[in-house]
């Protein structure tokens, strides 16, 4: 039985989708069969690992939408274990086009339904916003996992979003838990990140992930080569900082 | 008669509420008259200028889905001459409360029509999505500020940004133009940035502004003392550029 985890944060570029394709790899590396879930209409997991989102004939956008089985849309990556359900910018349209539809917020259980026996981890990355992507995301998870910038503007969102988990605890899915809080982006060059951290631990002692990830450039230069960061620079202090969250992630199971 | 300027790029955190803040701080000192709209249900502008978004009883909430005239949820900042319409988190449920109401991509034009002509500039903080309230922001807009990190999956959702403004511009707004594309978070440690630059400047020859935002840690530092970089760290990097950012704007009227 799979473990569904979504990460999600409306705030912006807090690293939501460069978890999920590092975690991801490390997951499949230590031989766990990984699903990685694109519903962010940007489709930067999707080309983060190397895929050309223009040249997809189908995308989540179609089993959200059109109810086509995730069978025939997900598809294999690079790396053994880790398979992908695509994105395309096609999905921009769909939190409109969900709206008027029947179980809206379920679409996406429904559809990871008949997968869950296949994969032991799915990775959801969702867009920045708490529109109704999102909230299929957390409907059909079973955990979320909440990057959060070390930097002041980032913590301001949280309490919003934690309204909005409990939301969709008590309307939707009762078994929705929080993994845990990720630190991202934590620069040492100022004294603002510890102070962050510190705010965060003391808000939620037992929630934040003990593995901090630093600012590190080679994580924001790994997109550009379509690799995870496991492959685009292994040795590199964003790499280790990933592989340990998700050995972190492995042990607490 | 004002200029309208939208700052959007569905691209989260790529510095879309600090140029807001930060270009309209210098606009004020150099004697413009200024508004700053934050349309954002994260309200990050709102607190940026150090106003508490959970002690407000009115905000751009009242004005877009309730009505209110803007008159009535405007408020002064420390800054003189620069004038802000706060968000909170309550614009979370606008989107769909949108969905449904009578000429629902203008409610934000139609508000922001009597306030025109008391001001020289008016700078709409959108979120980072390209859903109805950044429609709205686009409807109202005269010209559109694209800020663009330079970093690559930055420049991924380029295309579908700009297919947007183009039916905002065809549909709903015909004298919608571009102002320009701003490049931010410059990191001189890498070479992808300088290759992100040339990128853009070769698909876009005369649509990127000459001012390049290095990434500088005092700008990420300044929103939690409240304080647009300009009061904060004056004679740091951040506040050079967009010092000369502002200069370049007023050049261009
Ligand atoms: N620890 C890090 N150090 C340096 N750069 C990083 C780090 N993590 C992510 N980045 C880069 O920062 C940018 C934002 O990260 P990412 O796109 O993963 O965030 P996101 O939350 O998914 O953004 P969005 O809200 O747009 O979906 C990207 O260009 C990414 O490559
Ligand atoms: N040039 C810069 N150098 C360093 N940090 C920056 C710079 N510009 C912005 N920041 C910081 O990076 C983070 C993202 O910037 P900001 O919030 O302005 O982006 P945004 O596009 O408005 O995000 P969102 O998509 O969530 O609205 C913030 O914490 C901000 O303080
Ligand atoms: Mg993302
Ligand atoms: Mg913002």
């Amino acid at each position: 039985m799979s473990r569904v985890y979504a990460t999600a944060n409306q705030k912006g570029g807090v690293g939501k989708t460069t978890t999920v394709v590092s975690i991801g790899a490390y997951l499949a590396s230590a031989e766990r069969r990984v699903l990685l879930v694109d519903i962010d209409p940007q489709a930067n997991a999707t080309s983060s690992l190397g895929i050309d989102k223009h040249g997809l004939r189908r995308s989540i956008y179609d089993s959200l939408i059109g109810g086509l089985p995730l069978q025939r849309t997900l598809m294999l990556t690079k790396r053994l274990r880790l398979d992908l359900i695509p994105s395309t910018p096609a999905l921009a349209g769909a939190e409109i086009e969900l709206v008027g539809m029947m179980a809206r917020e379920y679409r996406l259980k429904q559809a990871l339904g008949p997968l869950r026996d296949r994969y032991d981890y799915i990775l959801i990355d969702c867009p920045p916003s708490l529109g109704l992507l999102t909230i299929n995301a957390l409907a059909a998870a079973d955990e979320v996992i909440i990057p959060i910038q070390c930097e002041y503007l980032s913590m301001e969102g949280l309490a919003q979003l934690l309204h909005t988990i409990e939301l969709v605890r008590v309307n939707l899915n009762p078994r929705l838990g929080i993994k845990g809080l990720l630190m991202t982006m934590y620069d040492v060059r100022t004294t603002l990140a510890q102070q962050v951290v510190d705010e965060v631990r003391s808000h939620f002692p037992d929630k934040v992930f003990q593995t901090i990830i630093p600012r590190n450039v080679r994580l924001s230069e790994a997109p550009s080569y379509g690799e995870p960061i496991m492959d685009y620079a292994p040795r590199s202090a964003g790499a280790a900082a990933y592989q340990e969250l998700a050995r972190e992630i492995m042990n607490s199971e």
